[in-house]
């Protein structure tokens, strides 16, 4: 048996919109960690992995670890069927292949429960070591998202280098080139507005667009990312979600053969 | 042009 409750419901559903165009079907574990998810593209060029960890919910109730296989389209279409101030609650039966999303009001006037049909996933779980990046960049989540919006509209991929200057974002297409440097900036009057670098060493990698795009959509979840860079490494952008996890997405670099 | 690398070649099953 499965009782997962969730005050602020929202966070949930922006999971899901910042998941569901990159990754069709996944299994959702549930332990005594936590409610978690791990997936690939199609193409196995980028990972998500997600965490919220069980001290977050209100209420954390997993009898045994559950492994849920679920489309992330039809969780997001019934999460949105959800009032951004709802309390969520997911319940599931063990060995059953249904999930039951319920959507309580604030005021508890209106409660509604969707279920939906679970799916077998083959499970496919990687191992990701513990890796020393060179360097790790945190920077308001709004900032990055412009930024990949609009180099996407010059070319498809990036270049993010990081050296003592700051963090560079460079592309180049058809109609030319464009660079954007952001240095490090702490004399901010709110946190959430500053950009940290911290650089053990110059790196540079480069990055299909389409994907960094992609991971922007994780954007209402924090008001803050954090961009981690190793030579010929995945790259490692990561939001938190809330007090109680993160959202984070590994992509493939693009390497000289 | 750089080739697009695979997250498989990176991260081993478990």
């Amino acid at each position: 048996m499965l009782e997962l409750r969730l005050v602020q419901g929202s966070l949930l559903k922006k999971v899901l919109e910042s998941v569901k165009d990159l990754v069709n079907d996944a299994n959702f574990d549930c332990s005594a960690t936590g409610f978690s998810l791990q997936a690939m593209d199609s193409s196995h060029v980028a990972l998500v992995a997600l965490l919220l960890r069980s001290e977050g919910f209100e209420h954390y109730r997993c009898d045994r670890n559950l492994s849920m296989g679920m489309n992330l389209n039809n969780m997001a279409k019934m999460l949105k069927c959800a009032g951004n101030d709802d309390i969520v609650t997911i319940k599931a039966d063990d060995g059953g292949d249904t999930v039951t999303f319920m959507f309580e009001s604030p005021t508890q006037d209106k409660i509604a429960d969707f279920e939906m049909k679970l799916m077998d996933i083959d499970s496919e779980h990687l191992g990701i070591p513990e890796a020393e990046f060179q360097a790790i960049v945190r920077m308001p989540s709004a900032e990055f998202a412009r930024i990949c919006k609009d180099l996407s509209s010059i070319g498809d991929t990036v270049v993010i280098s990081v050296t003592k200057e700051g963090v560079k974002f460079s592309t180049r297409g058809d109609i030319g080139t464009a660079n954007i440097v952001c240095r490090q900036n702490t004399t901010v009057d709110k946190p959430e507005d500053a950009t940290v670098i911290e650089m053990q060493e110059p790196v540079s990698l480069t990055f299909a667009l389409r994907y960094m795009n992609s991971f922007t959509k994780a954007t209402p979840l924090s008001n803050q990312v954090t961009i981690s860079l190793s030579s010929e490494l995945p790259v490692v952008v990561e939001y938190k979600v809330a007090e109680m996890g993160y959202i984070r997405f590994y992509l493939a670099p693009k390497l000289e053969e | 042009d750089p080739k697009q690398g695979n997250i498989l070649s990176f991260f081993k099953r478990v």
